[in-house]
């Protein structure tokens, strides 16, 4: 996953 | 993952596990949101649609299936546990999903990341998670009932909005282009809706007496 993507919040 | 993500998701998931728990125990959701809890169930379906098609980490995937079961279990139980049901404020319960349903997905259509069905879903569940909470701060303010449950419920819910903040202001500082202006300002949306429960909520305990909203 990107480093700084928001998307590995839940 | 930083200590303000953790406190975050795991405030977030007590909120969620105190609720479930409590209902399974005294059979009883007086004064909790069935439309509030759909709304969760929705935003947890929408936002988790890649669950199966991007792996991040074991952590993430568990978090996302106890969200998904436990949302669901609730919503379950209110509508079709025979003892549950019959506890729950029906009449006074009246907020439509739909009104905040609608906004949320033509929002989704405009203000999204990119134009695809899983990024338009994936904006929709933040807008939406936003404003999840109205019918559920209408019910307290037309039940005027602030029991135990409902209380810690908000309170650990306010909790996880809280954490959360701290976690942005914390990766936009230590991450290069951590920057996520949907996320954020839908999150600060949804952190004002319960600043101004809060305020109440405090007041009342600090004058301790029995919450009362205003109308």
């Amino acid at each position: 996953a990107d480093e700084s993507s928001a998307k590995d919040e839940l | 993952m930083n200590i303000f993500r953790l406190a975050g998701d795991m405030t977030h998931l007590m909120s969620v596990l105190v609720l479930l728990l409590k209902i399974h125990t005294i059979k009883s959701c007086a004064g909790i949101s069935l439309k509030t809890q759909e709304l969760y169930a929705l935003v947890f379906a929408t936002r988790y649609l890649d669950i199966f098609t991007d792996f991040i980490s074991v952590y993430n995937t568990i978090m996302k299936l106890i969200f998904l079961g436990s949302s669901f279990s609730i919503v379950w139980y209110m509508r079709r546990h025979k003892l549950v049901r019959r506890s729950y404020d029906k009449e006074q319960d009246t907020f439509r999903h739909f009104f905040l349903v609608l906004p949320c997905l033509l929002l989704a259509l405009v203000m999204n990341e990119k134009f695809t069905f899983k990024e338009v879903m994936w904006a929709f569940s933040l807008y939406l998670e936003a404003v999840a909470i109205l019918p559920q701060l209408v019910l307290l303010q037309r039940t005027k009932n602030i029991d135990n449950l409902t209380g810690q419920y908000v309170f650990l819910l306010g909790a996880y909005r809280a954490f959360y903040i701290f976690n942005w202001i914390y990766r936009y500082f230590t991450e290069p282009h951590y920057v996520h202006w949907i996320t954020w300002i839908s999150g600060l949306v949804q952190t004002l809706l319960y600043a101004d429960f809060f305020y109440y909520y405090f007041n009342s305990w600090k004058n301790n007496v029995k919450l009362h909203l205003p109308a």
